[in-house]
């Protein structure tokens, strides 16, 4: 059985979605199956593995209602080992429309349960909020990953997404963990980067990844191109970063 | 009759808290009468402008739900003509608890009526999502202003925000305007701003500001000391970006 991660924070333009695509590609990269879920309605991770156009009513909302399997709409990507269940627009309904469904927080964890056993690894890149998606994807996973931006800001959501990881832990899912604090768009050039890693470090202790991923803007440019950075530019420091990342989860899944 | 202006984005991390912050203390040092309302669960702004502790019961949720008048939880700032109407994260439920509320819209509109006339400018920070939230600041605005960041996932986010401002154009609000797209973390060394930069102005002409904000780390530093740029760095790039911002709108203010 694979190892569901939820990639998750509330505070946004934090790198959930490079995190989430990046991270998958050097898990498939290591040549383990792998799966993507875009559960953002702005379907980001879908156009960062190069996927612009989908079927009619072929991506995740359908799945979330039940109305289609996720067997059916997992697609293929330019990584042998990885898969993307795709994201769409609809999806921008669904906090509401969800709402009122039985059983509205296992939505996901029931649509995923025919095909965990096929993955390795099963990545799932949140909405910037804590509504019913995030909270779909804290329930269907084992642990959740929280990238986090050496800006001000971002520090002062941490409390707010530790409650609501509190909160699902309680009542949804006893199992969820925290998979690791990650470092993002750490520039060592600036003071402000420094202290605010001091202090996640401090708040977080061991939780927090030994990989720091370094503002590179190749990774930003990684997108347009439809291309996660180890297919962009394998020699930028972004790529090999998210190849430590991999080597340390990978790890971690080892012990667990 | 002052002017609101919405700063929306659901593309998480693109500037609008650090301009709604920033443009509205530029605009209360040109002496124009200003209020800032954080709409924001993850309340940045109200930090942003220093605010740490607030009373119980003392901010947006309350007077949304016609419980507290706005004129009761205003706050002074460090600046002269600035005032604030802050968030807390009790707001995190309003997205979902006001679905049920008749007038659900209008919320925030009839909430701001009472102290309208008080002031010349009205900023609203809105969350990174096109929810109910967005949706109330849109509808109780005169114009929305879209900060976008100089990446690639910017560009995908915009044809859904397009959408939202549409629909509350024709069912809410006909006379919403767009104040502007403002250019944000511009960095001049690199070519994916430049690319990203040229196909927004393809695409909005002249609705683009002539005023671009660089990326600069002291707009980053400036909200852990509960500052605005004008008040961290006055001579920081950052802060000459929104004094420039604020005379654009400023004179598109008298044109109208
Ligand atoms: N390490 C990095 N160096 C440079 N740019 C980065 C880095 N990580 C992410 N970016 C860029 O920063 C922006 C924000 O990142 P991203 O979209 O991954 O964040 P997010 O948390 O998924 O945002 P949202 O909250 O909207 O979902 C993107 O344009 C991305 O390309
Ligand atoms: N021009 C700039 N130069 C450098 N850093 C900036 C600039 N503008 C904003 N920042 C920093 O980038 C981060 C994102 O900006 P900000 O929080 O204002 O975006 P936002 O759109 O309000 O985010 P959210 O979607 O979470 O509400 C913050 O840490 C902020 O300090
Ligand atoms: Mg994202
Ligand atoms: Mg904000």
């Amino acid at each position: 059985m694979g190892r569901v991660i939820a990639v998750a924070n509330q505070k946004g333009g934090v790198g959930k979605t490079t995190s989430a695509v990046n991270l998958s590609a050097c898990l498939a990269a290591a040549e383990k199956e792998t799966l993507l879920v875009d559960l953002d309605p702005q379907a980001n991770s879908t156009s960062g593995l190069g996927i612009s156009h989908l079927q009619e009513n072929m991506h995740i909302y359908y799945s979330l209602l039940a109305l289609k399997p996720i067997g059916e709409i997992v697609l293929p990507t330019k990584l042998k080992f990885l898969k993307l269940v795709p994201s769409a627009r609809d999806l921008i309904g669904a906090e509401v429309e969800l709402i009122e469904v039985k059983g509205r927080e296992y939505l996901l964890k029931s649509a995923l349960s025919p095909v965990r056993h096929l993955f390795e690894f099963i990545l799932i890149d949140c909405p910037p909020s804590l509504g019913l998606l995030t909270v779909n994807a804290l329930v269907a996973s084992d642990s959740v990953l929280i990238p986090l931006q050496c800006e001000y800001y971002a520090l002062e959501g941490i409390s707010s997404l530790l409650d609501t990881y509190q909160r699902v832990k309680q009542a949804f899912n006893q199992e969820l963990e925290i998979e690791g604090v990650l470092l993002t768009m750490y520039d060592e050039r600036t003071n402000l980067s420094k202290q605010v890693a001091d202090e996640i470090r401090r708040y977080f202790k061991e939780k927090v990844f030994n990989t720091v991923i370094p503002r590179s803007v190749r990774l930003g440019e990684a997108p347009g191109f439809g291309k996660p950075i180890i297919l962009y530019d394998l020699s930028s420091k972004g790529a090999q970063a998210y190849l430590n990342l991999a080597k340390e989860v990978i790890e971690n899944e080892k012990k667990s």
